[in-house]
């Protein structure tokens, strides 16, 4: 159906565990399956009666050795007979549930990565993602699906209504001023629209190449660009499909304009805004947050940070906030002794940069601010020569015609 | 290499690439020298769709990662990201 863009009309699809691997057994077996269909209005047929009373079934599930690889998931959809073929878990490997990490594969990511072939994905070349080919651990005790999963079953199967954007147009409201506290008007922006209102006429999605960003971050090997409600994803300098999205459809609860944002080192994503920090992991927001920054570090700046760097070749990361800087230690929750120090030992970066991140290779530091950006050599303590260069074009891959001209009138795709 | 046999499972390059969509069938019939180019490229591609170092080479790492437990499907290296969603 997926294939061929059919709808599937009946809420129910009936399926079947037909056998169990005595390393997880049984019940855990079932366990672990159950939960990884339980999202979905799937009915369980006990195997047993559907093979004596003939009920058909659509999927049937079993084990299968099949090249002694873990899983193979094969569905095929044949109304007027049984399924004729297998989705079916292999547990030639070591298996089970609620694995520690490099300890095996626990059953139910099995069960979610299959399933998901069932449902028409592919496997991802995003290593985060559970449809990545090979198997790595993940939390299951409160498992969510990865961003990237979450894309491309969206992408199938549409957005969840509740996250539909409003079909009726948007009023194209004048631009006005807002008291705002944020860093940016300190920096005389041009005027903000009010909080609860799109920036720009038609369908309020900005145009990355009207620059003007809140701040910049590398996850996970990708670019992402924070700007207002939205926020790009890039790769190798080219938009994703399907951004600018909406932050609070990602991250539930992350306000708009954030100041800055990084990843630590276990790999939640840390966001700023005035005297605030959130933490998430993947899309979850972290309980007891938003805390405010003091707790975070007593000696870093009360109202707030202009961005911050995580610096993995040290294990550092740094908060920048006007002519000064931090060093702050994730282990002990306090910034080093001696900071703040002075901007200019980070000499040619200027005061208040809105975005910062290490190079993959570790020798360079970028820095972004309005729509410039500066490349720190991290050996000579210097920025190269030839900076600041051109955010836009550099980064975002907008040609000079676009830079500034969008958003009177003519859209072009970047969006 | 056809097959590494340091531990004690021998993995068959050419077999793995072929079951999980790297190297075509046909693709292998050919002279030898050409035979070396079509595996290089096909290692490569693993190595870019794995976010591995693309060497084209059957370096360790190429090797730990073929040895990982992994899903029979093959994976689809040259599908464009969109068609990559839809099966």
């Amino acid at each position: 159906f997926a294939l061929t863009g059919q709808k599937w009309r009946d809420r129910k699809i009936s399926y079947s565990i037909s056998n169990f691997t005595p390393k997880v057994g049984e019940k855990d077996t079932q366990r672990a399956i159950r939960r990884a269909f339980g999202s979905l209005s799937w009915l369980e047929n006990l195997c047993s009666a559907s093979a004596e009373d003939g009920m058909k079934v659509l999927v049937l599930l079993g084990h299968l050795v099949l090249l002694g690889h873990l899983g193979h998931a094969n569905i095929c959809y044949c109304p007027c007979c049984w399924a004729e073929e297998l989705s079916s878990i292999t547990p030639v490997e070591q298996q089970g549930l609620k694995l520690p990490p490099s300890s095996g594969n626990d059953l139910f990511l099995v069960a979610v990565h299959e399933l998901g072939h069932a449902l028409g994905l592919e496997h991802s070349n995003d290593p985060s993602a559970i449809m990545a080919p090979f198997y790595q651990y993940m939390d299951t005790h409160n498992f969510k699906l990865p961003l990237d999963d979450l894309q491309g079953i969206q992408k199938i199967y549409g957005v969840p209504t509740a996250m539909m954007e409003p079909t009726r147009p948007l009023p194209t409201l004048p631009t006005r001023r807002t008291p705002s506290t944020s860093k940016h008007d300190r920096h005389s922006r041009p005027p903000r629209p009010p909080a609860d209102r799109p920036a720009l006429p038609g369908n309020g999605r900005p145009n990355i190449c009207d620059g003007n960003f809140n701040t910049v971050a590398f996850f996970r090997r990708e670019m992402f660009v924070f700007k207002d409600r939205w926020f790009w994803r890039l790769r190798n300098n080219k938009v994703q499909e399907g951004y600018p999205m909406q932050i609070d459809q990602f991250w539930k609860g992350l306000p708009p304009r954030i100041d800055a944002t990084y990843e630590r080192p276990d790999g939640k994503f840390v966001f700023f805004k005035g005297d605030k920090y959130w933490v998430f992991k993947e899309v979850t927001a972290e309980p007891g947050y938003p805390r405010s920054l003091v707790e975070m570090g007593s000696t870093l700046p009360k109202d707030g940070i202009d961005t911050a760097l995580r610096w993995e070749p040290v294990g550092k990361t740094y908060f920048f906030k006007g002519d000064q800087y931090w060093r702050y230690n994730e282990e002990k929750h306090t910034t080093d002794p001696g900071y703040p120090k002075p901007m200019a030992v980070w000499k040619g970066i200027p005061d208040a940069p809105q975005g910062a991140f290490i190079s993959r290779e570790g020798h360079y530091t970028y820095f972004y601010r309005g729509k410039e950006y500066w490349k720190f050599d991290n050996q000579k303590l210097a920025v190269e020569p030839g900076y600041p260069k051109s955010v836009l074009r550099d980064w975002m891959g907008c040609d000079q015609s676009e830079v500034g001209r969008s958003g009177k009138g003519n859209r072009g795709d970047r969006q | 290499v056809v097959s590494v046999c340091a531990e004690d499972r021998t993995l068959m390059v050419e077999t793995w690439l072929k079951t999980y969509g790297y190297l075509l069938p046909h693709a292998i019939r050919t002279s030898d020298l050409w035979q070396e180019t079509v595996l290089q490229a096909a290692v490569a591609s693993m190595q870019r769709f794995y976010g591995i170092p693309v060497t084209g080479r059957l370096d360790q790492t190429t090797v730990e990662w073929m040895r990982k437990p992994r899903c029979g499907v093959p994976d689809h290296p040259h599908a464009s990201r969109h068609q990559r969603k839809r099966r």
